[in-house]
């Protein structure tokens, strides 16, 4: 099981569709400050439904993830996932801004379903939002900086 | 409760005192604040980076936390494998030598679950089997520039 | 109070936009949530890196707020300025480009005050007048390694 | 006016008395992680009071400053100012752990004086607490992350 490719579209700073292919193995992802990089891993939270959109960077929650590059006032995020056998499954994330907020769907190889089925396929897989396998910009730091009782807490929701 | 709890707790520990040793040429271990009853207690690391002895975590280095947070993040993974993992600058505060040791590890374990690294340290770009490049066309726009494969 | 405190604010608001663009070629002031009675309010950041629009100081990168926060000190070292600076690692987030423009700043301004800056990044090392080493003997103790002076 | 030298003695991982010269202009520090850059920094800081013992990261307070590579119980850090004229003057701190606690004692050009009278002599040059003339390690990260009211009150001190 890996991530076989990214379909970000007017996501943050990605403003118009983009696909990114991934490969099993170790990918390194580089370039200047502000160039995008944290994004591309925001990206997969968001999909994932892994973190809240605060801990995204977004004070104004999910709205501000949608680019403001653009009037679209729409972004969608798909996770291609592949195994060795060649089967693939994909979960997407689609959120819409109306006049009474954001509204979020979600979709299980392109056919809607809800967050709960989203988080019950991906638990098979051991990934949940504390199962520590992405570590966002200074994460590692805070893991020492947090005091002993919340660190212990990291152990109780693995248990 | 406190069974499940303890069991994962020892399993992580013994991860943990494995990866560390690896990592940083010391000898560390996770340490309970209450043993006999966990959940009244936090949860601290005991560790000496290379031959220091009595250190205390609070007077640890940038670099020397760093090390100490990542051995149990390892520690957590071999636990709980996942499928992929995405680590974001976790190099940052580390020395040359270090990223490159960081690297190699993450190289080994690379071999069974997908690992996606966000680094601006040259040691830690040239173990990686390729590189996505990102960069910003104008007003700030992200475009892919490319993805670079290492050759054999 | 009121009055040296926005004298105080205005000037570094000044420096703040000047040393804002030679650092990140983008746009950029201080701002009062309440400019009638500062004291009810905060200070934030308005700024715009290269030629970004409307960047909020939450969703920025770790190196673009990095670049920011060393534009504010700066600017307070404008405006109060002491006879010696000690940095420690404060390049941490930048990528290769701004370690260097950031050391090219360090140069200029250690013309007039005496600058001592703890780093890991090579672009910061070779700009500096000289290089103090720092290494451990065994068991951890700090030793001095030596003193290399930059031929000119 | 500018640090001409820096004279620690067991003060954290500096176990026996080390003399560091400095000269002005651009100084650079380097060395692997865990070797003491840190705590050169943490050695001015503790000499001239910029900081408190905890702030400096030393948990039990200026007790565990000092050095615990062997049973001496005091440290001592010495910071020698000289200006372009060649006139010089010193400050220095020298802290002894006894059985009512650890007791700091404060020298100016070598003779006993009060804290009070080290920051009045700094005061004179704008170092004090609050000059923001030394960044910690993480100190640049905080502004950002700090909010608007802490913020603010930067300038309040300054003022
Ligand atoms: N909703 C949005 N619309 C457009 N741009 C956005 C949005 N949210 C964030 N951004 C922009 O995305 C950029 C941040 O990208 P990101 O954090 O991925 O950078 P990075 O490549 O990780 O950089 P660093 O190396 O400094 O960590 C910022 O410039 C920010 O202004
Ligand atoms: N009281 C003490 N006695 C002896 N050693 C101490 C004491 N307090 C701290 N140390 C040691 O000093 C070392 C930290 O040094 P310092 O923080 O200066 O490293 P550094 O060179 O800045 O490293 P990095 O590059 O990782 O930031 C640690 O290994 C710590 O255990
Ligand atoms: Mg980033
Ligand atoms: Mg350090």
């Amino acid at each position: 099981m890996y991530i076989k490719e990214l379909e970000i579209d007017n996501f943050k700073s990605f403003a118009s569709k983009v696909n990114i292919p991934l490969m099993q193995g170790f990918t390194a992802v580089s370039g200047p400050n502000g160039s995008g990089k944290s994004n591309i891993i925001d990206s997969i939270l968001f999909a994932l439904s892994l973190r809240t959109a605060r801990s995204l960077r977004s004070e104004q929650g999910v709205a501000d993830l949608i680019s403001n590059h653009n009037k679209r006032n729409e972004a969608s995020v798909k996770v291609v996932f592949a195994n060795d056998n060649g089967e693939e499954f994909s979960i997407r994330r689609y959120v819409k801004k109306g006049k009474n907020g954001v509204q979020s769907n979600y979709y299980y190889n392109d056919k809607p379903c809800s967050l709960t089925q989203i988080h019950l396929e991906l638990e098979k897989y051991n990934i949940s939002p504390n199962s520590y396998n992405v570590m966002m910009q200074g994460d590692v730091t805070e893991i020492t900086r947090c005091s002993a009782i919340e660190r212990r807490k990291i152990i109780d929701e693995i248990a | 409760k406190k069974e499940t709890f303890l069991e994962a707790y020892h399993a992580i520990n013994n991860n943990f005192k494995e990866v560390f040793e690896q990592i940083s040429q010391g000898s560390g271990s996770l340490s309970l604040e209450n043993e006999e009853d966990p959940f009244s207690g936090g949860l601290t690391f005991v560790a000496n980076i290379r031959d220091k002895r009595n250190q205390k975590l609070a007077g640890m280095s940038g670099g020397e936390k760093s090390l100490t947070a990542l051995a149990f993040v390892f520690a957590i993974q071999k636990y709980l494998p996942a499928p992929f993992y995405a680590f974001d600058e976790v190099d940052m505060h580390l020395d040359g030598p270090n990223v490159e040791k960081l690297a190699q590890i993450i190289t080994n374990q690379s071999k069974t679950a997908q690992f996606i690294v966000v680094s601006l340290r040259k040691p830690m770009l040239d173990n990686a089997d390729r590189m996505i490049g990102v960069t910003q066309k104008d007003k700030g726009v992200t475009k892919i520039s490319g993805i670079k494969i290492k050759d054999e």
